[in-house]
């Protein structure tokens, strides 16, 4: 199955929050999350890496305007946790690159990842599903990524705001 | 839009490698994955969190029959950056939960991940998208995994295997 990128999305106005050295047990990611369910608060990309001596990190985005309410929860769950420590970041954007056949094709996420470096650009966060790639930028480079992504990928409209969902 | 979970889907040889503490500066993954694109290694899961102290870590998964090839291109990213380790994880399966709607509803997430805190599941590693939310277990529970969260969204049958792609 050779890739077919079909498009590149973004998403402008994220901010992401961190909690970092929570233990890596079972439970952990369950009461987080109730937290953030309680409140209803829209959570978009979930990244955990694999722990290291038995505490893990894990950072999710929201919109913006979301980020006071989800830090409340965040302090909330730490809390409850008795463990770990809340950080935020604002003023980021989301580029994603959207087609069939990523899964099995690494050329895909190297092209993405070059033309974005050949731009400046510095890579924030990174989650992937088998047809979507999706980087975390700073705000203020997001039309760069945007135009460099595009051009690199042949690509010639991009998908209206808003096609993320 | 309402959430709505059709289908659990399960990748079963899973292996994890991971490039902890390398510089987050532009064009340091455009090295990694330019390794991995030139030895058309097949990578699934991609997961960066958030860097600290100018430094980052990131993780990826592969077949475990391709685990080391892949470690061999991560060795030589590695020495290309002159810095950063590199670690892996093996005997690891993937259980995802696939849906419309899922990227504004933080209840799919917090159920998935209660359902399997209770049936004592440790969650290695998270990603998703929109439309999927994928957790990294101990192949050994992968079953316990799949039944457990098929069961919290009232699904009959998994998805064939291979329904991943
Ligand atoms: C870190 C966190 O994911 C933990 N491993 C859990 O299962 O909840
Ligand atoms: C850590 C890595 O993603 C780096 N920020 C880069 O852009 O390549």
């Amino acid at each position: 199955e050779t890739a077919v990128v079909c498009g590149v999305a973004v998403a402008r106005d994220e901010a992401t929050v961190s909690l970092r050295d929570i233990p890596d047990r079972p439970g952990v990611m369950s009461v987080i999350f109730s937290r953030m369910a309680e409140r209803k608060i829209p959570i978009d990309m979930i990244v955990q890496n694999v722990g290291r001596d038995g505490l893990a990190s894990v950072s999710f985005t929201v919109p913006q305007d979301e980020l006071a309410e989800t830090l409340t929860a965040a302090d909330q769950a730490v809390k409850q946790l008795g463990a770990g420590t809340v950080q935020h970041g604002t003023n980021l954007s989301k580029i994603s690159v959207v087609g069939s056949g990523m899964k099995s094709h690494s050329g895909v996420a190297a092209q993405m990842f070059t033309d974005l470096a050949q731009a400046g650009v510095n890579l924030e966060m990174i989650t992937t599903s088998d047809i979507k790639i999706s980087v975390l930028v700073d705000r203020n480079q997001a039309d760069t990524a945007m135009r460099t992504v595009h051009e690199g990928f042949g690509l010639s409209e991009p998908l209206p705001e808003g096609a993320e969902s």
